[in-house]
């Protein structure tokens, strides 16, 4: 038996978010038809019969889920299966099925001053204590719509990442201190609204960034460095990340980094990692083992 | 060696501490 959870966490635009806010008086046609996401499926490869069920549980605050056959025309009724509320729970069998997030504060909500009320929830909501609401918001899930609201910030600055914090932990195994083994923990704010969902960099040999050229590689090939992404998360959530090690004769060439980096340099690249932070910023935790 | 990373994006400030 194998079970495990699914999160499905909305993903909000910040500019788009706030003009949907400024259009839900009128009534957005984006409310009326949710766009809906197919349930993600899982198979035991091996085995020789299985049976695979998945729970949908609705604790978002501020929308309902509706639940759909995996196939059908969503504005059939047959298609619908049901609407979840908030705590309501379904059960979907080996067919699979769709979801779909409708917001509940369009819906119930009067038309003037919608905006301001959209905005109160979410303020309130991440604020223990100000709303009769929050006697339910154990579940990190329910937080989410609030951290949404309040991190919708637009960057007027540069493009760039403004600190980033290396701590470097030496590693040391039985008392036997190993001598290049260590750990990393990179802390930093990833830039919102980029041009990418993606926060990408690389891990280069530190020797080779001092003597650029020419090396010697009969010399560096039995101590090449192998690095190990720990954990990877955006504000305390574990985010989606890509490692790709790089083989020694394509690490010069590959990688355009623009125009932070000095082209001069000829790093030899021991992996390139990328994180999907989304668009919305967030404080990037990252943490590696280097042996 | 210690590697630390090597970002796209500009950076405003790099601070690297050894525990």
């Amino acid at each position: 038996s194998i079970a495990g959870t699914i999160l499905i966490i909305p993903r909000l635009r910040p500019h788009v978010a706030s003009e949907r806010a400024v259009q839900s008086g009128s009534g957005s046609d984006n409310d009326s038809d949710p766009v809906p996401i197919v349930l993600p499926r899982f198979s035991v490869l091996a085995a020789d019969s299985e049976t695979t069920s998945t729970i949908i549980r609705n604790e978002s605050e501020s929308a309902t889920v509706e639940v759909y056959n995996i196939s059908g025309d969503l504005r059939d009724a047959q298609t619908r299966r049901t609407v979840l509320q908030r705590s309501g729970m379904t059960r979907s069998g080996n067919d699979g099925g769709r979801i779909a997030l409708r917001s509940v504060s369009r819906l119930t909500v009067p038309q003037r001053g919608a905006v301001e009320h959209v905005a109160d929830n979410s303020r309130f909501s991440a604020k223990p204590g100000t709303s009769d609401r929050n006697k339910t918001t154990h579940s990190p899930l329910s937080l989410v719509p609030s951290l949404g609201g309040v991190m919708r910030r637009r960057r007027n600055g540069p493009l760039m990442i403004s600190s980033v914090d290396v701590a470097v932990t030496p590693m040391m195994l039985r008392g036997v201190k190993y001598p290049n083994a260590h750990a990393v923990r990179v802390r930093l704010h990833a830039p919102c609204e980029a041009d990418t969902d993606w926060l990408e960099f690389g891990l280069a040999q530190a020797a080779s960034l001092l003597t650029p050229g020419p090396s010697d590689p009969s010399k560096r090939d039995g101590t090449q460095p192998s690095v190990d992404i720990v954990n990877v998360s955006v504000d305390g959530v574990p985010v989606r990340f890509e490692s790709s090690a790089f083989a020694k004769q394509e690490r010069n060439a590959m990688i355009s980094l623009g125009p932070s980096l000095d082209q001069e340099i000829q790093s030899d690249w021991i992996t390139w990692v990328r994180v999907h932070v989304g668009d919305q910023g967030g404080l990037v935790i990252v943490d590696y083992v280097v042996n | 060696d210690v590697l630390v990373p090597t970002f796209a994006l500009p950076i405003g400030r790099l601070e690297v501490t050894v525990e």
